[in-house]
């Protein structure tokens, strides 16, 4: 990154309609404070990989995660003063676009290879066995290989993250719902604080005025190819488990039927 | 939404 010569303003002012409500500095600190922990696979990893082993692995740390997942949800500000309802409807449409992009951040050092926990780390090759699981894992590593290029701070990806959770659902501030207009108002408000708390973390980066327009625009942009690789995993996954390669249980197969076309 | 719901009314430890 160029050096920080110069003090320049930031892109966009903070929205208004988000005054008096959290600082885009203060926001941040709240999303960082949220993170979850690092975990462990914690598995004996026998290789070579088989398909079913590979998936067993997969699907256990991912069940993991899941949890610790909901708990960062909730520390998210604003998330809880959603209606249970949408908090359901935004994890159940985002679960796997949230784990994704944790494994690029954690990859993102890695050239190649795939962190998904630091003793669960794959190379792409080692994909092969498991069926139409390569294709995946490329997209994951270009996704990845894109944020390398573009030196994601971490101050951006908690602000990607929390973007994404909260933009799972399309937020209209002029609909009108069986609950009432409040209800969206929150959401559009949250995902506002969410784009202030961007844009700000980007000019603290000193760049000029036309290089934010772009890194911002670099970034959201990279929220579609995510959605993407997440729509292509849910797939392969449904996939897997109805062959019978893999068993899924517990909050894992909640948030899997919620997305596959057998769900009510 | 068993598991789910559970996690997310409980309160964190």
């Amino acid at each position: 990154l160029p050096p920080m010569e110069l003090s320049l303003p930031p892109l966009v002012q903070p929205s208004q309609s988000n005054q008096p409500f959290m600082s885009p500095e203060e926001f941040i600190s709240r999303i960082m404070e949220a993170e979850p922990p690092e975990i462990y696979l914690m598995e004996d990893l026998k290789k070579p990989f088989t398909q079913a082993s590979m998936m067993m692995s997969l699907t256990n740390l991912a069940d993991k995660e899941l949890v610790l997942m909901i708990s960062w949800a909730k520390k998210i500000p604003g998330f809880v003063e959603l209606s249970l309802a949408d908090q359901i409807h935004l994890l159940k449409c985002c679960w796997l676009e949230i784990l994704m992009l944790g494994l690029m951040w954690r990859s993102v050092d890695h050239p190649g290879k795939l962190i998904f926990s630091p003793d669960f780390k794959l190379s792409r090759e080692e994909g092969q066995c498991v069926e139409g699981i390569m294709e995946i894992f490329d997209m994951l590593l270009a996704a990845t290989s894109r944020f390398r290029e573009l030196k994601l701070q971490r101050e951006e990806y908690v602000c990607l993250k929390a973007m994404i959770l909260l933009n799972s659902i399309l937020c209209n501030d002029n609909c009108s719902t069986a609950a009432g207009l409040p209800k969206k108002n929150k959401l559009c408000k949250n995902l506002d604080s969410v784009i202030d708390a961007l844009v700000w973390a980007i000019s603290k980066l000193g760049l000029s005025t036309q290089q934010q327009t772009l890194r911002l625009g670099h970034l959201t942009m990279l929220l579609s190819h995510i959605r993407h690789v997440s729509n292509k995993g849910m797939d392969h996954l449904s996939t897997m488990k109805k062959k019978n390669v893999v068993l899924v249980y517990n909050l894992l197969l909640e948030m899997l039927d919620a997305n596959t076309s057998s769900s009510s | 939404n068993t598991k789910l719901l559970q996690l997310l009314t409980t309160k964190p430890e």
